[in-house]
């Protein structure tokens, strides 16, 4: 899967692995 | 009201008017939004501020304003000092961009810059970085990089900076991303990821 188009979202890198959540789109 | 680009080309003219690369102590920096704030890699104490806007109600000004703020301990509360660096060579206004550090460099993608009327916006595709050992700017080579947008997030992982999503709207067209980019600091050059 792969994340919907989206602006704002929260980006983080941990252990090599880069996590995402929320954000918005109009 | 001038053609955004206009207005954006003449701003940058300004800025090639300077000789050389400054830092002027100054006081803290005027209320501003969607700015970067980054962690000097080389220090413990110090931050990078870079960009952003200001809406006084009636026109928005964009900012290509960079700071240093040193952090110390006061006697009752954390003390800042401040400076503001300028240079000829300097990125155009620009907010709602990211920053990220890597090794002595603070590396800057994108952002957007609205004119002071709000009616018109342009979407950054540009890449910089600021070499935290003489605080001169270069910019980099966009082959390959996203298409321009702001709102954008990015994370550096291993010797890369991973970019993902964004928006890009000029009042007519406006696009939503999802895509993704890893950028390698060592090789200087951009991958599109999937």
């Amino acid at each position: 899967t792969w994340p919907s188009p989206r602006s704002a979202c929260g980006l983080a890198e941990f252990e090599d692995t880069v996590f995402l959540y929320g954000g918005y789109t109009k | 009201e001038e053609d955004i680009e206009v207005i954006l080309n003449n701003l940058a003219k300004l800025d090639r008017e300077r000789v050389a690369v400054t830092e002027t102590p100054c006081s803290r920096p005027s209320p501003r939004v969607h700015g970067s704030m980054t962690l000097n890699p080389l220090k413990d104490n110090e931050l990078i501020v870079f960009g952003g806007e200001y809406y006084n109600g009636e026109r928005v000004m964009v900012y290509n304003h960079l700071f240093r703020c040193k952090l110390g301990a006061g006697s009752d509360k954390l003390s800042t000092q401040w400076s503001q660096i300028t240079s000829p060579n300097t990125p155009k206004p620009r907010s709602s961009h990211q920053a990220v550090a890597s090794r002595s460099h603070i590396y800057i993608f994108g952002g957007e810059f609205t004119s002071p009327s709000q009616m018109q916006f342009y979407h950054h595709k540009d890449m910089w970085r600021l070499d935290l050992t003489t605080c001169s700017w270069e910019e980099l080579s966009t082959k390959g990089g996203p298409t321009p947008r702001s709102g954008h997030r990015a994370v550096v992982w291993r010797s890369k900076m991973f970019v993902f999503g964004g928006f890009y709207d000029t009042g007519h067209d406006v696009r939503y991303f999802n895509d993704a980019f890893l950028y390698d600091f060592a090789e200087l050059k951009w991958t599109k990821v999937g």
